[in-house]
């Protein structure tokens, strides 16, 4: 375990938390798209699959993936239940969550069955699993942009889940140097994910640096 | 032996 991947985790960890937080506290959903939250769900379900085989890698292995299966599935359940509490905002969301996940699925399902470690069904979905979180965050990026606008929570929580995969970069060098391990597939993926989160990254930079230059005197 | 793949990461 090296600092790298214990911040990523914990980026990770935050970024869930804000979004539960954001919901739950502003009590609205604008702004979130369910695709990306819906996807997550399936990157979960089908990279830890392991758990039911009970060879458990470590304690914190463990408790950190029942804990993104079931926040990743509490965000769903509490997008879903807007649907009655707040149906015009639920309504605005799906004209605005308009990203055809189709292709996502399709590509990162063909992308498994062709890269993956082992042509085993827990390997093609492990590999699938981490194509798909590698764009999950696409139709949450697209609602932000053709949006124009955000509340600054939602911001906040791209910004800590690109950190996450970011801060995984430096773990897979700090590994390969120290262990002489490293994980293709998942170094692919983790690459693309840096970059789709690359111009975000760029925005969100610019965001901030602009609001504190305006607030220099 | 087993051979399936350990991921220890999450």
């Amino acid at each position: 375990m090296n600092p790298f991947r214990i911040l990523g985790d914990l980026s990770h960890l935050a970024s869930i938390l804000v979004l539960i937080f954001n919901i739950k506290s502003t009590n609205t959903i604008e702004g979130i798209s369910i695709k990306t939250q819906v996807l997550y769900v399936l990157v979960f379900l089908t990279r830890y699959l392991d758990l039911f085989s009970f060879r458990l890698v470590s304690f914190y292995n463990t408790i950190m993936k029942l804990f993104f299966i079931s926040s990743s599935i509490y965000v769903v359940v509490l997008l879903q239940r807007s649907k009655t509490t707040q149906a015009v905002a639920y309504k605005t969301m799906l004209l605005t969550d308009t990203f055809k996940v189709q292709y996502i699925l399709l590509g990162t399902l063909i992308a498994a069955f062709v890269i993956n470690h082992k042509f085993t069904f827990v390997e093609i979905a492990w590999s699938f699993s981490v194509w798909l979180e590698s764009v999950a965050i696409l139709p949450q990026l697209f609602m932000l942009s053709k949006s124009g606008k955000s509340k600054s929570l939602t911001v906040h929580y791209i910004f800590a889940l690109g950190l996450y995969r970011t801060l995984y970069i430096p773990n897979w060098i700090w590994r390969y140097h120290t262990e002489g391990v490293i994980d293709k597939i998942a170094l692919a993926a983790g690459i693309i994910q840096t970059l789709v989160y690359s111009d975000f990254f760029y925005l969100y930079y610019k965001k901030v640096i602009k609001r504190s230059a305006l607030n220099l005197p | 032996v087993d051979s399936t793949i350990v991921h220890d990461e999450l």
